[in-house]
């Protein structure tokens, strides 16, 4: 562990905090969109498969459940809570995202570490998290007014990725044989496709105005 | 064989 993974994995942990906290305090799901929820509890479900056979470490086992834990209540929130799900602006959130989970698939069965049924829905996973943010980038490009809880869930689910690129370089250059190139080109697809939410995320802080993407 | 590679990370 190095500081640049911990800290990807608390800005990750954060992003989600910040996500149930808007969706249970307030009720209310506005701005967010189920079809990245779905897509991120669809990333947790096939990359832990190995979590009650392979015992890495209690941080790593209470992180998993906390991460699938999470992503499955959101998704619960926006289906079922009776007044969570009136805030959900399902004509708005109509990205295909089943178009995303297919190619990614076939993706996985051509280029992963190993062609067996856990390696290959790592590799899936990993494709599937590097694109699952764009339905809700598109959300938010027809989001008038981004609420800020909104605003810093999506940067601190980009920044995680960010810091888990640090924790890479970090770890190729002091251990021997560390070498993943899937997740690295992966991760960092993932991190470019946020580079414009991180471009006007940052000019609303400079300016001190409300965020908002152009369409 | 080659034991499954083991992804200790997130």
């Amino acid at each position: 562990m190095n500081i640049f993974r911990l800290a990807g994995d608390m800005t990750h942990l954060a992003s989600v905090l910040v996500l149930l906290l808007k969706i249970h305090t307030i009720k209310s799901c506005a701005g967010v969109s189920l079809k990245t929820q779905e897509l991120y509890a669809l990333v947790f479900a096939t990359r832990y498969l190995d979590i009650f056979t392979d015992f890495i470490s209690l941080y790593n086992t209470v992180m998993k459940l906390i991460f699938l834990g999470s992503s499955f209540s959101i998704v619960w929130y926006i289906r079922r809570h009776k007044i969570v799900r009136r805030s959900y602006d399902k004509d708005q959130d109509t990205f295909r995202h089943y178009f995303l989970v297919l190619p990614c698939l076939l993706l996985a069965l051509v280029i992963h570490e190993k062609f067996t049924f856990r390696e290959v829905m790592w590799a899936f996973s990993l494709y599937l998290e590097a694109v699952a943010i764009l339905p809700q980038l598109v959300l938010l490009q027809r989001t008038r007014n981004i609420d800020n809880l909104t605003g810093q869930y999506v940067f601190l689910l980009g920044a995680y990725r960010a810091l888990y690129i640090l924790n890479w370089i970090y770890r190729y250059f002091t251990e021997p044989h560390f070498v993943h190139w899937i997740t690295w080109i992966a991760g960092l697809v993932q991190t470019l496709l946020y580079a414009d939410f991180f471009y006007y995320y940052f000019e609303s802080w400079k300016n001190n105005v409300k965020l908002q993407l152009p369409a | 064989d080659l034991e499954q590679p083991m992804h200790d990370e997130l």
